[in-house]
């Protein structure tokens, strides 16, 4: 994703 | 959210319940390795300190917090609770040999020179070894409980269909993550070798013996 994207995962 | 992803999670929550029920049901961890789940602990913590300092959604908090509760609770179930029956003997794999090249590649290879990202990243690489300490144990012993067997079942279905979730997000929601799809392909060809005894020999009712 782009840089300081959320990581919407587990 | 699609299916592929919930199955995937719905797996990884199945796995992580059968190796607890079955450390507490036989009061025993034998033939689970401690190595194994001191790297999941270790990948859950430096993956999930972002519960702190952001907010997804209530089905994302409520999961990493369980996987957090479940991954401390084996962990004290191992070391402290049945730690007469953990196999230490068999349970030899140098972690070192998976933790420091994973630091250092979250140092070269992330998307974010930050602390948290590199966390996440780390987490991510080590994830994808994490089962190697298990597995190593497995083959020197030579065979593996069916119970465990359904937990490395679930647990290496997890990561595939979290691959299919990428190719579904690619398409549908133009969103990709190169670190995480890499590390989840080679988390799940690790896991090539076990599918293919599992199938052939456990789901036939035989136990997991791997030729002398």
């Amino acid at each position: 994703p782009e840089t300081g994207e959320e990581h919407d995962e587990l | 959210m699609n299916i592929f992803r919930l199955l995937g999670d719905l797996s990884h929550l199945l796995a992580v319940i059968i190796l607890l029920l079955k450390i507490w049901k036989t009061r025993s961890c034998a033939g689970i390795s401690g190595r194994s789940q001191i790297l999941f602990a270790a990948v859950y913590t430096a993956r999930y300190l972002d519960l702190v300092t952001s907010y997804i959604s209530a089905y994302n908090t409520v999961m990493k917090i369980v996987f957090l509760v479940a991954s401390y609770g084996t962990l004290y179930l191992m070391f402290l609770k049945f730690k007469a029956t953990y196999d230490h003997n068999h349970d030899t794999f140098r972690i070192e040999f998976l933790v420091l090249p994973c630091v250092i590649l979250a140092l070269l290879i992330n998307h974010d020179f930050s602390a948290l990202e590199i966390l996440w990243t780390f987490s991510i690489y080590l994830e994808s070894v994490a089962i190697l300490p298990q597995l190593f144990m497995v083959s020197k012993t030579g065979e593996a409980e069916s119970i465990t067997s359904h937990y490395l079942f679930a647990l290496g279905t997890y990561r595939g269909l979290y691959l299919f979730n990428w190719i579904y997000r690619y398409y549908a929601e133009d969103h990709y993550d190169l670190i995480a799809i890499i590390a989840g392909i080679v988390q799940t060809v690790l896991y090539c070798d076990f599918f293919y005894l599992y199938i052939t020999k456990v789901l036939k009712g035989k136990k997991l013996q791997l030729p002398a």
